[in-house]
């Protein structure tokens, strides 16, 4: 509901809002779309996925939790650039990450998803779900890869993809947080700038179906943690020695 | 704190991945 945001907000300060946000979100995505474009056509050959799926289970995982240790860096980065993330007391700048960090990173999936090929960056070239046969979480990949092809199908600019991003990170419904009015104001600012932005692209009609998508998300991050814990259950150690300690602090804890 | 010491480092450091 629209009921509860502040009835309105200076064009401009909406602009600048939006600006400072996509700003934030090109400097730190990680890899830019031309090279990505670059690298396209770059994608594993069959002895080079047979190698994948001949790893055993638990280096493929450690493979995996280095990947995605890598790209929530840089969604931190992401949070840290926010105007006010940082204005927000520790304990919640903590539980939004905690919560939405990885979230935020299958957001961002969509920047380096092949639709056509059904392949996704990963490890230097373009991957299908096949490569991650050994983790042993078909179910989980085919819904991740999934939930990227959807998210293309949006065909999100930048800024767009920007303002939702943040938008996620500051999702004032996450439990613990100590300030949420606060976090709250942060949200429907951000909301306010993409309900804007979607505006000046012509593209109000998509809000809802992109809103629609936090269910979703909220998913599949909890099915990487059951898939982790289940895996946890059965190599405690290698998760414990071997696992970045990040990833340990946000998943495993 | 403790058990969030590498989100604290980072949320605290002027550097970042982006930088190096």
């Amino acid at each position: 509901s629209n009921g509860d945001l502040p009835p309105t907000m200076p064009m401009a300060e909406l602009d600048h809002l939006a600006q400072i946000i996509s700003k934030s979100h090109l400097e730190t995505c990680q890899y830019l779309r031309e090279e990505l474009q670059q690298m396209s056509w770059q994608s594993f050959l069959q002895d080079e996925v047979d190698s994948y799926q001949n790893k055993p289970q638990e280096v493929m995982w450690q493979l995996c939790a280095v990947k995605i240790t890598e790209a929530i860096q840089y969604v931190v980065e992401f949070a840290k650039r926010i105007d006010g993330f940082m204005d927000l007391c520790q304990n919640d700048q903590i539980v939004l990450l905690k919560a939405g960090s990885l979230e935020v990173v299958l957001l961002r999936m969509c920047r380096v998803f092949d639709s056509q090929n059904n392949t996704v960056f990963f490890d230097g070239k373009f991957a299908g779900p096949e490569v991650f046969k050994a983790l042993g979480c078909d179910d989980l990949i085919m819904a991740v890869f999934d939930f990227a092809k959807s998210m293309c199908l949006l065909h999100l600019s930048e800024d767009e993809l920007a303002l939702f991003s943040a938008f996620i990170l500051l999702s004032a419904d996450r439990s613990w947080l100590q300030e949420k009015l606060q976090v709250e104001k942060l949200q429907q600012k951000t909301q306010l700038a993409l309900q804007h932005v979607l505006q000046k692209n012509q593209r109000e009609d998509g809000v809802l179906n992109k809103v629609l998508r936090v269910t979703a998300l909220r998913s599949l991050c909890s099915r990487h943690t059951e898939k982790l814990c289940a895996f946890r259950a059965v190599y405690p150690d290698i998760v414990r020695t071997h696992f970045p300690p990040l990833y340990k602090e946000l998943f495993s804890a | 704190k403790e058990k969030h010491k590498i989100l604290h480092q980072l949320l605290q450091n002027s550097t970042s991945p982006v930088d190096l």
